[in-house]
């Protein structure tokens, strides 16, 4: 279970971005590239939310929620309709 | 909504809501399955140029041409499905469309009800006949399909409310929830707090998990969150036993109708070799017992219509379905594709007891249309869900209630009414219930304030809706709770029902900025990373001299949640507590003297509510006066609970707020 990759929501403190980036959108891609070359980025948010969702393993979250700039990863929940 | 825009008084006040160009400025975002952009409510006739403001899009799909779908009424169609696609799989576009059109109906149901352009002779099958058009008819709508076959992602909710914000919506309307969770897990939560930062309202349901206590979803402060009541029509069809007597239930069958003599009626649970026979589960009926007959149904586990069609396809000739204790005496009308009708529980009850008593039972179905004026209503729908607010219990949820049952909109072109495969019909309107319907009235009441009120923010339209919102019946009776009968309490109903015609001059707001609700986050002991996951835009920590209380969260009503006081041997003590809540009112209506006055009820105690001052003066309009309320109970056992009202009235305004007690 820990290898199958399931879809995370992660957020960003926008304001930690290091200097070398010049967009939060390479940041976002470079945090993801450090814990997971093959892991597929879905959205990014900059709006209502700063970061992104991706899909990737337990492992690779866990490692995630440890990279600088990361406040938290957030497994994708399902909403249903009402 | 052929019935609504009267029972909500939209007709009698068309003064207060000119549907003038400030309404068509406004934009309603839904977050849905979709739209069918075919239908008439999305007919454009007299809307002007789409509003400079607007950065949307109208996507290009398969089965989704921009330059036929989307016009001046419908000015946004978007989808979003990468989160779901990464759970679930690729789309199989053999069974949905991978496209912002709506396959299932309700997207299409949602986004009429709240602002579909006027379409005369409106009916479902004949049902429901009338002139169907949103409760902001002159705003502009843009969709966001974020639901899909195998459900909704948060991820790509989150992204919807992402671009609906970018693309310039005013309003968003969600009728869908998860489970209570801490609102920096929420991604509803999250997506809203930053929409309404930006002057957004968001409107979500509240949930069908009703009657249970503590079933809301969508539980945030920053969240307008509704529940559902009925209207003052209903579908009645009767069943006539064989002994003579009658009973009543609700039903929109529209085909060939039953013999008036009354024909073989058997009990499901007699009629299958299944211990859950009674509730008629595909597979569980045996023809032989059933061909010909009408056929009792318990409700419970799968759908409604599926009963009715498991019945049919045992060859049953009617089904007469029966509610339980858990749905009680609410009744929820159907289009199913035999003739069958709901019972309450009560009815259901006496024709078992009948259809039990010999071999030799007969019944009929007796359709009677639709009848208009039925009383008391509204009521509070059982399914809708109840507090109290399980993430944050000093906030009071749900904020109103609106009518949720038996509503007709727009529909798919893909799918019959029931939604059942087997149903071939195809509708241009469908009559369906849930907290899904009421929360798109309150979408579209609230596009109707803000066209009226620009610069009203989200917290203060949401403000007007709730304190201007009523409890009573014209003769002074509580609103009704069908799942028990007695007065509804502000756990059902929060605020009471929507009164729009009264919430455009509400005399008073509470007001409540972004920064507010940060000091609230404060009082909940949130973390730096938690705070920063909700508000990201905000390099904030809380000041640890400053004293933060959700108490003094300027909310519009208020939940006051007492701890029990034990005694050494574990017993209630007769202990008193007082509890303070802080609050401020600004003056929306010209310079006036408010007063106030409460009520409150709670069994086994008496609670004293102090409010200083209990007089307000205002000489001007934008003045804002703050208050304190002390709400002084004894120590009762944990499980009680009692309710009250706090009330500011300048003679001309009624500012009315719910009081909500528990023990814990």
């Amino acid at each position: 279970a820990a290898a199958v990759p399931t879809s995370y929501i992660i957020h960003m403190a926008k304001s930690q971005m290091p200097a070398r980036f010049a967009e939060h959108s390479h940041w976002y891609d470079a945090s993801l590239r450090s814990v997971s070359d093959s892991a597929e980025l879905l959205y990014t948010y900059d709006t209502v939310a700063h970061g992104f969702s991706a899909k990737l393993t337990p492992a690779e979250a866990r490692a995630l929620s440890r990279q600088h700039g990361v406040v938290a990863v957030l497994p994708d929940i399902r909403y249903e309709l009402h | 909504t052929t019935r609504t825009p009267e029972f909500l008084g939209l007709d009698r006040s068309a003064a207060l809501f000119p549907q003038s160009d400030n309404a068509a400025d406004i934009v309603v975002g839904v977050l849905d399955t979709g739209v069918w952009p075919e239908r008439k409510s999305f007919d454009d006739t007299g809307f002007g140029a789409i509003p400079a403001g607007w950065n949307g899009q109208c996507v290009a799909a398969k089965d989704f041409d921009p330059a036929k779908a989307c016009n001046r009424k419908l000015i946004g169609a978007r989808f979003f499905s990468k989160g779901y696609e990464s759970r679930l799989g690729p789309i199989d576009e053999n069974r949905e469309s991978r496209s912002p059109r709506d396959g299932d109906g309700h997207g299409t149901h949602t986004s009429t009800t709240a602002t579909g352009s006027a379409v005369p002779d409106a009916s479902l099958l004949g049902y429901a006949s009338g002139t169907a058009r949103g409760m902001s008819p002159r705003a502009r709508v843009a969709v966001y399909k974020v639901c899909w076959m195998g459900g909704c992602f948060s991820s790509d909710i989150l992204a919807a409310i992402n671009a609906a914000v970018d693309d310039g919506c005013h309003i968003l309307s969600l009728s869908l929830g998860g489970g209570a969770t801490e609102y920096f897990r929420d991604s509803v939560a999250i997506g809203a707090f930053n929409a309404m930062e930006r002057g957004v309202v968001v409107s979500c349901s509240a949930g069908n998990a009703g009657p249970g206590v503590a079933t809301l979803s969508n539980l945030a402060p920053w969240i307008t969150t509704v529940g559902a009541g009925t209207l003052d029509r209903d579908f009645p069809a009767y069943v006539v036993l064989g002994n003579g007597k009658n009973y009543t239930g609700v039903s929109l069958y529209s085909g060939k109708p039953l013999p008036s003599t009354p024909i073989p009626f058997v009990f499901a649970g007699n009629a299958t070799n299944s211990t859950i026979g009674n509730l008629c589960m595909p597979g569980t009926l045996l023809p032989e017992k059933v061909a010909g007959k009408i056929v009792l149904c318990e409700r419970g586990i799968n759908p409604r219509v599926q009963k009715g069609m498991v019945v049919k396809d045992a060859g049953g000739a009617g089904m007469v379905l029966a509610n339980t204790a858990a749905n009680g005496e609410e009744l929820v009308a159907d289009s199913h594709l035999l003739p069958a009708t709901l019972v309450g529980e009560k009815a259901g009850n006496e024709i078992k007891t009948y259809v039990l008593s010999g071999p030799d039972t007969t019944a009929t179905i007796v359709f009677g249309g639709t009848k208009i004026g039925v009383q008391p209503s509204p009521v509070v729908a059982a399914f809708s869900s109840r507090g109290p607010n399980a993430v944050t219990p000093e906030i009071l949820k749900p904020d109103l209630i609106a009518p949720g049952v038996n509503i007709l909109a727009g529909w798919t072109g893909t799918a019959g009414p029931t939604g059942l495969p087997a149903d071939t019909r195809r509708v241009e309107f469908n009559i369906i219930s849930g907290t899904s319907m009421s929360c798109p009235h309150v979408s579209g009441l609230a596009a109707l304030l803000k066209g009226v009120h620009p610069d009203w923010s989200p917290a203060a339209i949401k403000s007007a809706l709730m304190t201007s919102a009523y409890i009573d019946y014209p003769n002074g009776n509580s609103i009704l709770d069908v799942a028990t009968g007695l007065a509804a309490t502000p756990f059902d109903i929060g605020a009471g029902h929507v009164d729009p015609p009264k919430a455009v001059d509400p005399g008073l707001v509470y007001d409540l900025t972004a920064d507010d609700y940060l000091d609230f986050f404060c009082a909940l002991n949130y973390t730096p990373p938690q705070i920063a996951t909700i508000a990201p835009g905000r390099n904030f920590t809380c000041d640890s001299k400053k004293s933060y209380a959700v108490s003094k969260l300027n909310y519009p009503s208020f939940s006051v949640p007492f701890a029990t006081a034990t005694g050494s041997a574990g017993d209630s003590t007769a202990t008193t507590t007082t509890l303070t809540y802080e609050r401020t009112v600004t003056n929306v209506g010209s310079p006036a003297t408010y007063k106030a006055t409460t009520t409150a009820k709670v069994d086994g105690g008496e609670i004293k509510i102090t409010v200083d001052p209990a007089v307000l003066e205002f000489t001007e309009t934008g003045a804002k006066k703050s208050y304190t309320v002390k709400f002084t109970a004894p120590s009762l056992p944990s499980g009680s609970s009692g309710s009250g009202r706090l009330v500011w009235s300048d003679g001309k305004h009624i500012v009315g707020s719910p009081i909500a007690f528990t023990w814990t």
